[in-house]
């Protein structure tokens, strides 16, 4: 059985992506077969993996509503044990199409039952905004992640997000449980994150992990290569982060 | 008849909330009548300029379902000439339960009909995602500004938001036009940052505002004081940048 994670918060560029895309990676690289699933429409997550969104043959947006099955495409040239189910923009077609489909809120979860025994870890990219697409996402998990920046915008928001966990786990997904929230893009320079930590820390306690992820630019220039960090600069900042980070989430993972 | 102007852009956190709030200050301050519109279920504009979206009487979301007469708030006692419509969480319900009414896209546009002769400017600020929310903003503006961060993945992004942009104009708002982009969160000291303006220049032309908007965490503090940055810290570079990008605006909606 998979662990199912999705990476969620409804405010908008707190980093969702660039922590889907390197905790699989640094999972895979560790020896767990690991599944990506882009529920974005951007398709950040495809291209920050090097995938070319346009070339797809079969799209997330064909399996949800039915017309294709899941096909995962390995990445085994350059990140041994990742696969990805990548997505394109139709999948914003999704948001207004699953409207009046049967079952709409649980298509991704019904997707993932059929891959659930081929692999150890399961990663869901969510888009921001509450949608169809991200509420999906919360259905399918077991457990959520949420990245958060420093920031003061990014923390008022997080009372919205805590309360659309909860409202899922009462009415789509009984089992889902937060993991824990991540703090990103930080900089321990100035005065605004020190009061943003502690006020996390004040709140969420235990749930808060240590583990810190810096800002630094290396890893906002490895999507442009199609890479993660731990591949495109493996010695820097940000890989060493990432690394202590996805040991942290296996460790919560047993005990939870 | 007033300029409506729209802040949009699918990507996240590119710095629209910021934009819509300190731009709207700037053209009140400099004495235009200015109404700024939240269309963010996260409210991040109303709590932008001090009004807490827990106390409001009425909101943005009874407006647009047509059970409330819009009702600007006045934020004279700290910033003259400037009104806000608020919003809270209750916008999100919007999401699905516009979906099955009468002119869902056009809900924001018959709204700001009414206003329109009270106002010189009235700027949109729209979530993240192609929503029907952000698709109300699009259809009710004359014009929109996108705000890119100088990054990978947000410059990724633009060929999305032009595609949206263009099929908006083509069924739902004939006069529809990209007022030009700015640069947002800009540090000229990477070098992933001159390559995006190189290419962003090289895409997009005059389209561009001169003015970039220089990353400075006085600009990310300002929203826990309630307040612009002119107000905030009126010598910042944050501030002045705002007033010079307000003043291209004014010039290039005459222009237009
Ligand atoms: N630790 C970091 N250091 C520097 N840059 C970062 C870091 N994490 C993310 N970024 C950059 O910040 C921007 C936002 O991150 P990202 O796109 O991952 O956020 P997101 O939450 O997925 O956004 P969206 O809401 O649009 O899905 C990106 O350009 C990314 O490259
Ligand atoms: N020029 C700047 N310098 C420093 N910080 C900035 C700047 N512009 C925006 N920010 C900060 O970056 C974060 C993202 O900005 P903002 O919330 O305005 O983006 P957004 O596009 O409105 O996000 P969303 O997609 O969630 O609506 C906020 O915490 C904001 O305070
Ligand atoms: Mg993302
Ligand atoms: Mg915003």
């Amino acid at each position: 059985m998979a662990h199912i994670l999705a990476i969620s918060n409804q405010k908008g560029g707190v980093g969702k992506t660039t922590t889907a895309v390197n905790l699989a990676a640094c999972l895979a690289s560790s020896g767990h077969d690991t599944l990506l699933v882009d529920m974005d429409p951007q398709g950040n997550a495809t291209s920050a993996v090097g995938v070319n969104s346009r070339g797809l043959t079969t799209s997330l947006y064909r399996t949800l509503i039915g017309l294709d099955t899941p096909d995962p495409i390995a990445l085994h040239d350059r990140m041994p044990n990742l696969w990805i189910l990548p997505s394109n923009m139709d999948l914003a077609a999704a948001e207004l199409e699953f409207f009046d489909l049967e079952n709409r809120e649980r298509r991704l979860r019904s997707v993932l039952r059929s891959l659930d025994r081929e692999f150890e870890y399961i990663i869901l990219d969510s888009p921001p905004s509450l949608s169809l697409l991200s509420i999906n996402t919360l259905t399918a998990a077991d457990r959520v992640i949420v990245p958060v920046q420093a920031e003061f915008l990014a923390l008022e928001g997080l009372s919205h997000v805590t309360a659309t966990i909860n409202r899922i786990r009462q009415s789509l997904n009984p089992d889902l449980q937060l993991l824990g929230i991540v703090v990103t893009m930080f900089d321990g320079r100035t005065r605004l994150a020190q009061e943003v930590i502690q006020h996390l820390g004040a709140i969420f306690g235990p749930k808060v992990f240590k583990t810190r992820l810096v800002r630094s630019v290396r890893l906002s220039e490895a999507p442009s290569h199609g890479l993660p960090i731990i591949q495109y600069e493996p010695k820097s900042a940000g890989a060493i982060a990432y690394t202590q980070f996805s040991q942290e989430v296996i460790h919560a993972c047993e005990e939870a």
